[in-house]
């Protein structure tokens, strides 16, 4: 049966799309791990950065999205709810024959209003994803930048949970605040869930105070229970680029130095699962 | 009486809080205008980039924060309802006379589902932020990376919203999504609100892509009545770093390029109010 992990993390815009995308790629690829991804984000990055704008709006024409698992589009309600396994795209990238993935769509937006009266609305996704599990090794979720119902429904399923930060000033607060909010959620929710652990990533190592902030974290008492991965994402506009040609980093350029990272962070990724 | 704008984006990380605290200080600094900043965001990053996170702890414990005003902290619950005008910092940064901060509180984490059952629970804020609006020039409200009740609350009570920018793939594939949702918001909540333009910003001009990105955007027809500020906030650390002291970039290092395009965004920013 898969084991889930969840990327999640309040503070915006540090990469947890960019890992989700590239770890899973890598996963599939050179592991040769049967990986499906989840995109539990409105703004469907993970989605459009593995198909193009075109190939999306077909797909969540005909076969659904995250909003139909969800039900908050109405288009396909049916009385015992939508089947995950009809939104599923296989082989969403032909090169890599082992990841799939299940589409987002901006009707997420306001989630958690639709879904505030209904009792259980952080387990609708665990019960429908239950039924694919045994077709996978691995199940990522990319979540948005919140820990609200759809990131309460991917921690709900998840068996770890992974923490891509970025080692800048703002970035740092939201760490505490994190596990802050993680605790009353596990508490009120009682999933049992632990943390892989936090990934450095979008790191310049010329920079004096990203080096000092990755130095402070890990002698921070408070985290020392923390694992922090040895492998860091580095800064690399490579990474940027890739997206616009729906492409994991190891199709679009293999040879650059995001592409080495996350060679170097599925390693590590799988060797943290398999202790 | 005070013209108040919210900064929105759904993509995070492009430098909402960063335009937010920047423009508020030169506004108030250089332009001599009385500014409230309100910081919207659970993560409390405008308020930790003007106070040290002491001086948070001791705020918040004896005058209240945004937690307060929206009503899901307890502590401080009466009657009437809680005085917005109890817990604004007056002058947070002694060197700039005018501005004064609304901070913001980790309690806002799941403000959307305590808030969800409450009759008319975007409108909380605008009430009370109304009974002081006579005291300033300009309202900014930093938003967090979505356009939940958080966020409802700021656009309800708002003249304007300005939409900072990154011009990269994923964060450009926002500005069509955010005009679909605004667009829906507004039906449904029936409030006046203008575009008062799109800010790049944590623009590389050596970049290729982001040239290519701010282009395409500026001659999409879908977007043309758009204002896209000719002001460009340049990436540059020395923004990352200010937040570290507490203190904005026009008293951190005013002649870093960071602190030239602040000052040319708040001329510009005072132009487009006044057409
Ligand atoms: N290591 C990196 N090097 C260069 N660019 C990066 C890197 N990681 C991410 N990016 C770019 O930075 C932007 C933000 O990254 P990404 O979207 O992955 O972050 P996120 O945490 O998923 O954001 P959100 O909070 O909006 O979901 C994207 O344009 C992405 O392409
Ligand atoms: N122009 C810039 N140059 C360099 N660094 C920047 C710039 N703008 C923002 N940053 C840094 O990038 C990070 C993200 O910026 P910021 O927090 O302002 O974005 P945000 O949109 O408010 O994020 P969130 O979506 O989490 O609220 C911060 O660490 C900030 O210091
Ligand atoms: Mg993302
Ligand atoms: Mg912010």
């Amino acid at each position: 049966k898969a084991r889930v992990i969840s990327l999640i993390q309040m503070k915006g815009g540090v990469g947890k799309t960019t890992c989700a995308v590239n770890l899973a790629a890598y996963l599939a690829k050179e592991h040769k791990r049967k990986v499906l991804l989840i995109d539990f984000d409105p703004q469907t990055n993970s989605s459009l950065s593995l198909m193009s704008e075109d190939r999306w709006r077909e797909w969540e024409e005909q076969h659904g999205t995250m909003a139909d698992v969800l039900e908050v589009d109405h288009k396909r309600k049916s009385e015992e709810g939508f089947k995950l396994s009809d939104c599923i795209v296989p082989n969403v990238v032909p090169e890599i024959p082992g990841l799939d993935l299940i589409p987002s769509h901006l009707k997420l937006t306001f989630l958690d209003l639709d879904l505030a009266a209904r009792p259980g609305r952080e387990r609708i996704f665990g019960r429908k994803v239950e039924k694919v599990l045994h077709n996978y090794d691995l199940v990522l979720c990319d979540c948005p930048p919140n820990l609200m119902t759809a990131t309460q429904n991917a921690l709900y399923a998840s068996d770890w949970y992974l923490v891509p930060m970025q080692p800048d000033f703002l970035s740092s607060i939201g760490l505490s605040l994190l596990q802050d909010r993680l605790g009353y959620l596990r508490k009120s929710l009682e999933f049992q869930i632990r943390c892989l652990g936090v990934v450095f990533s979008r790191v310049r190592r010329h920079i004096q105070f990203h080096q000092e902030t990755m130095e402070r974290l890990k002698s921070d008492k408070s985290f020392k229970r923390l694992y922090f991965f040895k492998t860091l994402i580095p800064e690399n506009i490579t990474l940027g680029e890739a997206p616009t040609e729906a492409k994991p980093i190891n199709l679009y350029d293999s040879s650059a130095p995001g592409a080495e990272a996350f060679s170097n962070l599925a390693k590590e990724f799988l060797s943290r699962l398999e202790q």
